[in-house]
């Protein structure tokens, strides 16, 4: 358990704005 | 002229002039052009009333109406400056322009840890690293023993907690993200470079074009 909380929790795909510029 | 110049001005009527938010942005007025682009088809996606509602950030984000997600929602409310519920245009270009490739470190540090800070505060609380672990969690699918996710608290507070009382405070954060830069990597959207080539249609709606002609 070496691992930061912040660098799990910013694994959420709700941080991720990159889908924002995915066109369908 | 007459029925173009019209149509350009219905395009941003109502919304924030694109030099002034370029004067106040990271974006050239033609980025800040795209961006309305790209506004325009979140904020028409449910009820085209251009105002993004929090369900539309949803759609645009994860392209469907699933159940409300913790992290999306940070976004938004921190996106949603006035706290009307809804994201105007100026709120989404000043959002967006924090994930900017060029928007100072410090502006992405105090964006980062206000995302942290749930309750408002002015520190990021235990309790709230807590809950947002386990909301990763859960949205993964991923299970971990409740000992599991106190000791990576113990150790994430232990590095970043260095006065050692309970929470982080701004200051705290900022000597922990600079000793871990990966922190900030959610705060930097490539994307935004380029964002003119990804919406060219711009072009046509361009107000600097309108004032050139």
């Amino acid at each position: 358990t070496c691992l930061n909380a912040f660098d799990i929790i910013s694994l959420s795909p709700g941080f991720d704005l990159s889908s924002l510029f995915e066109k369908d | 002229m007459g029925c173009f110049h019209s149509k350009v001005k219905k395009k941003l009527r109502g919304h924030e002039d694109p030099v002034v938010l370029a004067s106040q942005t990271a974006f050239s007025v033609s980025e800040v052009e795209a961006l309305f682009e790209l506004f325009k088809s979140i904020s028409s996606s449910v009820i085209d009333d251009g105002l993004i509602s929090k369900e539309e950030f949803q759609l645009a984000l994860f392209k469907n109406r699933k159940k409300e997600n913790l992290f999306a929602n940070r976004i938004f409310d921190l996106f949603d400056v006035k706290q009307k519920g809804l994201i105007d245009f100026g709120d989404f270009v000043r959002g967006l322009h924090v994930f900017h490739p060029n928007a100072p470190q410090e502006e992405k540090m105090n964006f980062s840890f206000k995302l942290y800070d749930l309750d408002g505060t002015g520190f990021i609380e235990r309790q709230e690293v807590k809950q947002m672990l386990i909301a990763l969690l859960c949205e993964s699918e991923m299970k971990l023993a409740d000992e599991t996710i106190e000791s990576i608290l113990d150790k994430t507070f232990v590095e970043a907690d260095t006065n050692q009382d309970g929470k982080i405070d701004k200051s705290e954060w900022q000597i922990f993200v600079g000793r871990n830069p990966s922190l900030l990597k959610i705060m930097t959207l490539p994307y935004l470079r380029d964002i003119t080539t990804t919406f060219p249609s711009f072009v046509f709606h361009s107000e600097v074009d309108e004032v050139a002609t």
